[in-house]
């Protein structure tokens, strides 16, 4: 069965589409069976592939008006399929908060892909409301973005504590994938005080901080406006082998049984 | 009584808190009486000024249980106050959903700071939800930073959408203050085909796009982690400059009575 990966940061513009996309993207280039799911009604992992109006989304499938296999869209990558967001899901934050069961609803809206795929990578919105919390009560493990930047930083603490909290009330198998540090700038002294106080803490390999990185490249903000991953708009790019070596990383840990 | 801007954008890491502080703190340079309100329950705007553990927040003023005067805080710069977040305000995003007039209870809450100050300056989380609602209810006019990226320009549309509904539902009075935009590297081809297109779409001046934009500057992202706004940091940065330009630019529109 899948193994599904919540991309989560609270922590506003990290890298959490960027690099939902594009390890997915990775990830299917290793002929793994993909599925990204985009659980952020901004719906910017939808447009990354150049998907516009999506005849069925992810809202319809939590509410049970549409199966999964019914909404989920092949990309120019075999083995990447999409689960589009929509503006219906904005409504959905607020919705859930009166729902039985509210935390489960996206576990039960995935059981269906379960079997179809090896990965589920999922991004998730800039908060720790009710769209997150049912992506950390659906997921295997949790996947965070790191900027290096003073913010971002601040914000880990609650993170992390949001996260335990899902493990001791709805998901105790939730593991932490590992933190990937993001727009890294090595020329900059606050990037490389904030890395080295992060490896410090977390460690580096298990599941501390990937050893992999990710540097700032203007490639990367560019892919999206061609509907494109990176490694399709540019595979040269040192954003490119960045995310083609995160995803190796992750393989790394994962052997295929 | 004071003039209230809300400093929104759903779009995460565009820019919105370091706008809020720093035209905050520069509109205080020039003498003006602001309130900055930390509406984010992550809080960067209260840490911003070194305020760690605040024994009043904006949450006890939200739900009555502390006056306005007693939770805002003095800063090193005479005509600046905050009035701090904290850990509770995360709560009422969820909270607030099932309250009566729920999307008015922040200009309730706001309305003893009206006779005391010149401007009141809100920082919003990046999201939709009822504490943005909140904040352009009770708000004179909306100030958009703008990321010069792709995903930043196409969240834009839904964000103007929302302040229509707004403006027709609860605050038929709000107006644009205007679009501002932010880490603009002119070097970078993306940077400028968004500046270009932004524009001439909107205009430069009046409700449009603020001739000021600010550059990217590694000082800005420094100078949250010694507790000070830029022009107490570093004064001669280009981060500085801009946004001591930004007030002088959003005073002369609106000359002291
Ligand atoms: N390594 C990188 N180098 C350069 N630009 C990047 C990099 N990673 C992301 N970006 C750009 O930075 C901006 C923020 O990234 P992204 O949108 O992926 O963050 P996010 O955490 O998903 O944001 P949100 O909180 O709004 O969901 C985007 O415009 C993106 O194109
Ligand atoms: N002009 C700039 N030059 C360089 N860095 C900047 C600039 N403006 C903001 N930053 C940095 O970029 C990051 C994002 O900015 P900021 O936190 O102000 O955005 P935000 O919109 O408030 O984010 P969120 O959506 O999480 O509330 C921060 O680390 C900040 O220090
Ligand atoms: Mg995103
Ligand atoms: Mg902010």
């Amino acid at each position: 069965a899948a193994r599904a990966i919540a991309v989560v940061n609270q922590k506003g513009g990290v890298g959490k589409t960027t690099t939902a996309v594009n390890l997915a993207a990775s990830l299917a280039a290793s002929e793994r069976a993909t599925l990204l799911v985009d659980l952020d009604p901004q719906a910017n992992a939808t447009s990354a592939f150049g998907i516009l109006e999506p005849a069925f989304q992810l809202y319809d499938v939590l509410c049970g008006e549409s199966a999964l296999r019914r909404a989920t869209i092949p990309t120019e990558l075999t083995h990447l399929h999409v689960l589009p967001a929509g503006p219906d899901l904005a409504g959905a934050e607020i919705e859930l908060v009166t729902v039985d069961d509210r935390e489960y609803q996206l576990r039960l809206a995935l059981a269906d892909a379960l079997p179809l795929y090896d990965f589920i990578v999922i991004d998730c919105p800039p908060s720790l409301g009710m769209l997150t919390l049912n992506a950390l009560s659906a997921a295997n493990a949790v996947l965070v973005p790191l900027q290096s930047e003073y913010y971002a930083l601040e914000g880990l603490a609650r993170l992390l504590d949001t996260i335990e909290r899902v493990r001791g009330a709805w998901n105790p198998s939730l593991e932490m994938e590992g933190i990937v540090l993001t727009m890294v700038d090595r020329r900059a002294n606050l990037s490389r005080q904030v890395e080295d106080e992060v490896r410090g803490h977390f460690g580096t390999g298990g599941a501390g901080v990937f050893r992999t990185s990710i540097p700032r490249n203007i490639r990367l903000s560019e892919a999206p406006s061609h509907g494109k991953p990176i490694l399709l708009y540019d595979i040269r790019s040192r954003g490119a082998v960045a995310y083609l070596a995160l995803a190796e990383e992750l393989l790394a840990k994962h052997p295929r049984p």
